[in-house]
């Protein structure tokens, strides 16, 4: 946060200023399993972290007027896309290659393959070395964020042409934001990401699907309902 | 619709917060 508003957009100020502040894990301590533990302290993360998108996705200009209907089908498909460009922007340089889910809950390679997490691990190193390598900024991971819950491809839209002059100002937005840094090609390099992008979230969600199954994590109802979209 | 009532809450409660 340290520079709030910088951008000369007025979009990308906003969505920049309205930015929820980082959360901090909370610690797990119902049980003596570490990876277990990790996980829990994980899921609870991600619920109290999608509550904070759903609100501050509420302050993206235009998403408030767009139906009821499209507003959920959007979150519905681009929740963990957005909540993973937060991650892979805390993620850069981090030490270790660490991945950065808070600033108290760091995982490396060996703590994440312990927790069954090795696949999200290297999907998430692999974005995060993307968005390390053009040095992303804060402006920019907020754009992305809100680009990607506006390009989340939900299907059938209630409202499409609502939703494409929703996804054009925030697409224009980005692309003022860069021309003004004197960056023209950066917008087309971010948007390029989006692929990448959408591939480490699905795995994200097949991950978490997995825990859920598999080693019974229990997941709060809201992750379980947004889940239960995919 | 029904089943995704947490979301349509939270989506619908527009003028306060979002409780934690």
């Amino acid at each position: 946060h340290a520079s709030l508003g910088s951008s000369r957009n007025k979009v990308v100020s906003h969505l920049l200023l309205t930015e929820p502040v980082p959360l901090a894990a909370n610690q797990d301590d119902s049980t003596n399993d570490s990876s277990l533990r990790t996980l829990l302290t994980l899921c609870d993360l991600l619920n109290r972290e999608l509550l904070l998108l759903i609100g501050w996705a509420k302050q993206i200009p235009g998403f408030s007027g767009l139906s009821l209907v499209d507003q959920m089908s959007l979150l519905q498909s681009g929740w963990m896309e957005a909540l993973l460009v937060g991650v892979a922007w805390r993620s850069q340089g981090a030490s270790r290659e660490e991945l950065v889910f808070a600033s108290n809950l760091q995982l490396d390679e060996a703590e994440c393959r312990a927790a069954g997490l090795a696949d999200l691990y290297e999907a998430l190193r692999h974005l995060t070395a993307r968005y390390e390598s053009m040095k992303l900024s804060a402006e920019e991971a907020a754009a992305l964020k809100a680009v990607a819950l506006a390009n989340s491809d939900a299907d059938p839209l209630d409202c499409p042409d609502a939703v494409h002059r929703f996804q054009d100002g925030l697409h224009e937005a980005l692309q003022e934001h860069e021309a003004s840094r004197r960056e023209q090609r950066r917008a087309g390099r971010l948007l390029m990401s989006l692929p990448l992008l959408r591939q480490t979230a699905d795995r994200a969600v097949h991950a978490l699907l997995r825990l859920h199954r598999q080693r019974r994590v229990p997941l709060h109802k809201l992750l379980l309902e947004m889940l239960d979209a995919k | 619709k029904e089943k995704h009532k947490i979301l349509h809450r939270l989506l619908q409660n527009s003028t306060s917060p979002v409780e934690l």
